[in-house]
């Protein structure tokens, strides 16, 4: 084998039922599609490294997934993203967490790994390093989406009707 | 969450992971995606690994890394590091998740203890797939 690639979109109990056929289609479209770029990237030579990045952000720039435009909310309405990506030559690695307002994570990541002498950078500060290494930045509601807006309003409710019946 | 391993025509390994965390998550709470070792790990001498799952499962049991020592100091292949550590260790311990990993001969894993994973695989030999649900 020449070269070799796999990607993930997310793990869980999910079940057939869980999906219309469209729904289903979508998705199968869309893994398809982030194969591809990284089938023409390994198969024209290029780097692990980049083919890796190129299939991320990818998905990370489709609303089906649960990364970049797409990713869920946490419990104050904000999007909270982390990515993190290792070369295996070598044992380079670079990490992001906590940011929202990197359109692609994944490319932060990959700053800090290339760009730092760090690992991982966290917050405000990984956002203030992406952007200083030309990394895009976008306005935070460029993540939202209504599928993962009405994940959190489905989780307060939950959350604030356990609280009644505690209270 | 998402994620990528990839095996180049030069014979190195990477892993990548990116993730919009948990729904409702509070107190700046990180999970595995960006904690190397944890989620994502690529090594030239075994493999490289993404996970996807119950984040915090995966940070204690060190699942990427924990694969790719299995094949270092043990000599176990990479499906047999992957089903170990997944429907093994991490089953036991109530983690629930998945990885994908190939290794440095370009042998893929797409290993999980859940019912779906979306998933998709390739290489230069044609062979590549597409799927979703556990069977």
């Amino acid at each position: 084998v020449e070269w070799a690639i796999a990607i993930h979109g997310g793990a869980g109990n999910i079940n057939p039922d869980d999906y219309t056929k469209d729904q289903l289609s979508a998705y199968n479209q869309a893994l398809g599609s982030a194969l591809e770029i990284g089938k023409k990237v390994l198969s024209q030579g290029g780097t692990s490294l980049d083919a890796v990045e190129q299939v991320i952000r990818y998905m990370e720039d489709c609303p089906l997934f649960n990364a970049g435009k797409g990713a869920v909310f946490n419990h104050d309405g904000k999007n909270e993203m982390d990515a993190s990506i290792m070369d295996g030559n070598g044992l380079r690695a670079g990490a992001v967490a906590s940011v929202g307002d990197i359109k692609n994570p994944i490319s932060a990541a990959r700053l800090v790994m290339d760009k730092s002498q760090h690992v991982m950078m966290v917050g405000k500060g990984a956002s203030k390093f992406a952007r200083s290494q030309g990394a895009e930045i976008v306005d935070s509601s460029y993540f939202f989406t209504q599928k993962s807006w009405d994940a959190l309003q489905k989780a307060l409710e939950k959350e604030n009707s356990k609280d009644k019946k505690m209270g | 969450t998402v994620g990528c391993v990839a095996l180049d025509k030069q014979g190195n390994l990477a892993a990548g992971t990116s993730t919009g965390g948990m729904t409702n998550k509070k107190y700046g709470r990180v999970g595995d995606s960006p904690i190397i070792g944890a989620g994502t790990y690529a090594n030239n001498n075994t493999c490289a690994v993404s996970a996807t799952g119950h984040g915090e499962y995966f940070i204690r049991y060190s699942v990427a890394h924990d694969i790719s020592v299995l094949i270092e100091y043990k000599g176990l292949s990479l499906t047999d590091a992957s089903n170990l550590v997944v429907n093994d260790k991490l089953k036991k311990a109530e983690g629930q998740g998945g990885i994908i990993a190939v290794d440095k001969y370009g042998n893929i894993s797409l290993t999980m203890n859940t019912s779906g994973m979306f998933r998709a695989f390739a290489n230069s030999n044609g062979e590549e797939g597409v799927a979703i649900f556990n069977n």
